[in-house]
């Protein structure tokens, strides 16, 4: 799976997420990149988020919006609300990582499982590149 | 305006314990590549839209990744994709689920948010607004790699034995 998350000028959020699924699998099974609020979510009032990992525990924990309403309605940080959500997915069984990129451009790039790769720019022109582990 | 841009590659099998140093410099570079395609466009004034679409693009292309030409094989031998978009100024957002013939699946969920009223599309359906769209199709011979074949091979091994070597494995 690769996603992406951006902040533009305009101050307009967009989130992406694409993969070519699971080997071996069967039934024309879906995991949580195409479903929007688990796998992509993006919101100017909050966040933008991609998540990789394991897609059945993304979609029964709706990850990607409950990152977003943990900032909306609780009023955590980008990175509190990222460390939630992946512990609620850690906790159920699942692993994986995402990357969220708030309204003012702060970022977090929570994982709970190894093999995360993750790059990122800012506007003053760094660029990071991040491989775990 | 603040402008940021991040990605990721996944949840990938091949972890710093089984990569060699060419390979990282290979992910490093791909990953690279990706960010500065995206910050170009954010850069110069560009949508946060436009980038994730460049930067997903990019990284669909490249068969080190698990999407696009890097797609991993199902049971019975084929490759599918899936994709999302989301537009955080409107809340639009469209999605296209099990395509075997789109080269960009990310490009399709755009189009699948901007053109259609809907938000998901599935299988051939989905193929068929690909069409009508414009989207590029290719041939299913396009998604293959030996690395996802043999992959597949593995998991299938695995699978008649009933017993993975790697709890944490993650088939992609």
């Amino acid at each position: 799976t690769v996603g992406c998350v951006a902040l533009d000028k305009q101050g307009n959020l967009a989130a992406g997420t694409s993969t070519g699924g699971m080997t071996n699998k069967k039934f024309g099974r879906i995991g949580d990149s195409p479903v929007i609020g688990a796998g992509t979510y993006a919101n100017n009032n909050t966040v933008a988020v991609s998540g990789t990992g394991w897609g059945e525990f993304y979609i029964r924990n709706v990850v990607a919006y409950d990152l977003s309403a943990l900032m909306e309605y609780k009023g955590l940080s980008v990175q509190e609300a990222g460390k939630t959500v992946i512990k609620k997915v850690g906790d159920l069984g699942g692993n994986g990582g995402l990357i969220a990129l708030d309204k003012n451009g702060n970022m977090a790039m929570p994982f709970n499982t190894e093999g995360m790769y993750r790059g990122s720019a800012t506007k003053d022109g760094r660029i990071g590149i991040l491989i775990y582990k | 305006g603040n402008y940021v841009l991040v990605i990721h590659g996944g949840a990938g099998t091949i972890t710093r314990n089984n990569m060699t140093a060419d390979m990282e410099a290979a992910y490093t570079a791909a990953l690279e590549s990706s960010l500065k395609k995206g910050y170009a466009i954010l850069q110069s004034g560009g949508s946060s839209l436009d980038a994730v679409e460049a930067c997903i693009r990019m990284l669909e292309d490249d068969s080190l990744f698990n999407a696009g030409k890097g797609a991993v094989f199902t049971h019975d031998g084929s490759n599918e994709l899936d994709a999302s978009v989301m537009d955080g100024k409107t809340l639009a957002a469209g999605a296209v689920a099990g395509v075997r013939t789109v080269r960009n699946p990310i490009t399709l969920a755009r189009a699948v948010m901007e053109k259609s009223p809907h938000v998901m599309m599935a299988g051939r359906g989905a193929e068929q607004f690909a069409k009508e769209a414009g989207i590029e199709i290719v041939d299913t011979a396009y998604f293959r790699t030996e690395k996802s074949w043999k992959g597949l091979q593995r998991a299938l091994q695995q699978d008649s034995l009933k017993a993975l070597a790697n709890p944490d494995t993650k088939f992609g």
